[in-house]
């Protein structure tokens, strides 16, 4: 463990908890795409069901039972509580185009063959993507709520932090992840025109209003 | 490289 991969997974910790928070406390979820909270469980599922066989520490079983349990409470939440302030008509990326090549690249391109190795890759691939319903559908209706800016903003800032932790991995421990890096970079990446934003914008008070 | 064995990052 090194200091920038606890403080991404911290990063990560409150994106979750915030965007749970705002969902419970304003009984809503408009302006959030389900569609992206559906490809996180999915990611979340794929990637930790290692949490039953192999042990690596407490903080790590901890932190993915947390992972698990937010990513399914806030679809519950989305999908059956709140369902009547979710927002269909906005959130209307079509995730198959997603899921479907990260399957493909999964079976393609990964470190071993075997199930449980497949679906960690497939869950790196997914993740990277995962956001681009959220983001699509804040292009969409032009505009986010500060709190969810506040969450994407936490949440773009966790893979980021991933790579800092890579590059400290290579350089303290000679040991690097070409798949994790590659996606991860990605991930961050498609969070660059939002980061733009939300710097020059939301951090000065206003709204997070896209260009027309 | 030293592929992971196995994957200790979340």
């Amino acid at each position: 463990m090194n200091i920038f991969r606890l403080l991404g997974d911290i990063s990560h910790l409150l994106a979750i908890i915030i965007l749970l928070r705002k969902i419970w406390m304003s009984r809503s979820c408009a302006g959030i795409s389900g569609k992206s909270q559906l490809l996180f469980g999915l990611v979340y599922t794929t990637r930790y069901l290692d949490l039953i066989t192999s042990y690596i520490s407490l903080y790590n079983s901890v932190m993915k039972v947390v992972f698990l349990a937010a990513s399914y409470a806030t679809i519950y939440l989305m999908y059956v509580k709140f369902k009547a302030t979710y927002d269909h008509n906005h959130d209307t990326f079509r995730i198959e185009f997603l899921v479907v090549p990260a399957v493909a690249l999964a079976l393609l391109i990964n470190h071993d063959f075997q199930v449980v190795e497949i679906l960690w890759t497939f869950s790196i691939y997914l993740e990277s993507v995962a956001i681009l319903p959220q983001l699509f559908m804040v292009s969409k209706t032009g505009e986010a709520e500060s709190i969810t800016s506040h969450y994407l903003f936490a949440l773009g800032v966790y893979r980021g932090l991933y790579l800092l932790n890579w590059i400290y991995r290579f350089w303290a421990e000679d040991h690097y992840d070409l798949i994790a890096i590659v996606a991860g970079v990605v991930q961050t990446v498609l969070y660059c025109d939002f980061f733009y934003l939300y710097i020059t914008k939301v951090l000065r008070g206003k709204k997070l209003q896209l260009p027309a | 490289s030293t592929l992971p064995k196995i994957h200790d990052e979340l």
